[in-house]
């Protein structure tokens, strides 16, 4: 209950190091994905018009047609401020669609507002990101309005660029 | 002959004529970095001086968003930017660059939530970046697929590289190991590139399977309609050579798409023209540069942009691509598969997918309304 994302894996990538833990008082910037209405049609919408067999083939739909349909409910987003403001949490910025709510807040006060976070700082090739090593929750009356909360698990994703000279010379 | 991958030798294969070239006035394409790679203006230039000579070209970013960072330019975009506009040649071209403002952020859901709150965007987009799906929560793919949908209802193309891993391998337990799919390539709502390399490499030859070219079916995703029938022809026809069952979910959504060369490019990086780069991070940008131009061609006729592209690419059943069906891809190195994983076929399979792009018959193809 509350975990949103149970079967997120905290393991660390090999190539990224643990330096320790974040000072309390140091900025974050989380992502908050607010559950969206109106999947089931934006999933219909989405074949209709990408099928060439279709009437409606091609006739796409502006930005703001998009947030009209899957914009969260009042009660949502509602829920969601409710609860940031509740701990203080007022620097954000939403985007058009109004699900995600992008949040500048402490290390301090994230790891009260998502219980079970720890924030920790990696380092990779002079590179250096927080993420959590401990697995988030929020509160269950939060926790039906919101999809995942984003800046605690994923490292940066990895390049498709294989290294085929190791494969090379093996073969020579 | 030849002694590695150029434009010009793309083009020659892919049968792209010098009067292949971008003109439309609303037309762009783009492609999508994070952390830390950063394209460099003067390599962008070295690179079109001396390989562009062929054809007509642009030399120069149209608009980057976000902020370049100031270090050494990076491979991985160098290349990107660098093939989307040989085959997408003379379209204006973005690059997003998310080199994380903050400690905290992912770059990649910066892209996203980017594409969420800008009204105007290329229509098409490749990137050339994923995780395996086992790293990733369920909730987070499920709501980075919906935002997939966002863009395609919009008309917007995402093409995603499948992976250099081929089918990869994922160590269940100690005794047993399954193939690891790779998101957001195994999303249903982008179209993944999968990889080729030349027969003979030194020549414009027919293609073969590069070996390390993703490829597989999801374990989060079903299989999309639209890919159904193809899916199950693949496996009716290979049904005796398929690697055990209990190495992959069946009823997953299955890729690639299509496939482009993936070997053997070269690219310049910090101003020095670097050979035998390769992945299918090459493939996805040749690919989608080819997109924007038919997307040129059908804006110059009044006609919508192509959008999410599978539904159509799937119902040509391999027409005006040249089909894959030499090679295998890699796999778990065990004793049930020996470190192969599925075979490329005739039609579709899931280490090609449909093939590569004979461009001048895939503009017929997808010129009709």
């Amino acid at each position: 209950s509350g975990y949103l994302e149970y079967d997120q894996n905290v393991l660390v990538p090999a190539d990224w190091t643990r330096v320790g833990r974040v000072n309390p008082t140091e900025k974050l910037e989380l992502t908050f994905a607010l559950t969206q209405q109106n999947v089931d049609v934006l999933e219909e919408t989405l074949r209709v018009v990408s099928d060439p067999d279709s009437p409606q083939y091609g006739k796409y739909l502006q930005l703001e047609e998009v947030a009209s349909l899957v914009r969260p409910s009042d009660v949502s987003q509602k829920a969601v401020r409710s609860w940031l403001q509740s701990h203080g949490v007022t620097n954000c910025s939403t985007v058009h669609t109004q699900d995600f709510l992008q949040c500048n807040l402490t290390a301090e006060v994230a790891e009260v507002l998502l219980p079970g976070s720890k924030f920790q700082r990696y380092l990779r090739d002079g590179h250096s990101i927080v993420r959590s090593s401990a697995p988030y929750s929020v509160p269950d009356d939060v926790a039906q309005h919101l999809d995942f909360v984003g800046g605690l698990h994923r490292f940066p994703p990895r390049g498709h660029k294989a290294s085929k000279e190791m494969h090379r010379s093996d073969n020579t | 002959f030849h002694l590695g991958v150029t434009p010009s030798v793309l083009r020659a294969r892919y049968n792209m004529t010098a009067a292949d070239v971008g003109s439309a006035q609303n037309n762009s394409q783009a492609v999508a970095q994070f952390l830390e790679q950063y394209y460099s203006p003067a390599d962008l230039a070295e690179f079109m001086s001396l390989y562009g000579g062929s054809f007509q070209h642009l030399s120069k970013v149209d608009r980057v968003v976000g902020t370049q960072g100031t270090g050494k330019a990076g491979l991985e975009a160098s290349l990107d930017v660098e093939y989307i506009m040989s085959t997408g040649a003379s379209i204006p071209t973005w690059v997003f660059t998310n080199p994380g403002r903050h400690e905290s952020q992912e770059p990649f859901l910066r892209w996203v939530v980017l594409l969420s709150n800008m009204s105007d965007l290329p229509w098409v987009h490749t990137i050339s970046y994923g995780d395996d799906e086992d790293s990733l929560s369920t909730a987070y793919m499920q709501r980075i697929n919906t935002e997939f949908m966002k863009a395609g209802v919009r008309g917007l193309s995402l093409l995603f590289a499948s992976g250099d891993s081929g089918a990869g391998c994922w160590h269940m337990t100690k005794e047993q190991n399954s193939f690891r799919p790779s998101f957001p390539a195994s999303s249903p709502y982008v179209t993944t590139v999968g990889g080729t390399s030349f027969k003979n490499p030194f020549k414009v030859t027919y293609e073969v399977t590069d070996y390390i070219s993703g490829g597989g079916f999801s374990n989060v995703f079903k299989m999309p309609d639209y890919q159904a029938s193809a899916v199950a022809g693949y496996l009716k026809t290979v049904a005796a050579t398929l690697p055990p069952k209990s190495y992959f979910n069946v009823s997953g959504r299955a890729y690639p798409d299509m496939a482009a060369l993936s070997d053997n490019y070269w690219v310049v990086v910090n101003r020095v023209p670097v050979p035998w780069v390769s992945g299918t991070s090459a493939s996805t940008p040749v690919v989608g540069g080819m997109f924007a131009l038919i997307n040129d061609k059908r804006l110059m006729k009044g006609l919508p942009v192509l959008g999410f592209l599978n539904p159509r690419l799937y119902k040509l059943k391999g027409q005006a691509l040249f089909d894959v069906t030499e090679g295998c891809h890699l796999a778990c190195l065990d004793e049930q598969v020996q470190g192969q994983g599925f075979c490329s076929a005739p039609a579709w399979d899931p280490v090609t997918g449909w093939g590569t792009p004979n461009y001048p018959e895939l503009l017929t193809a997808l010129l009709a309304p």
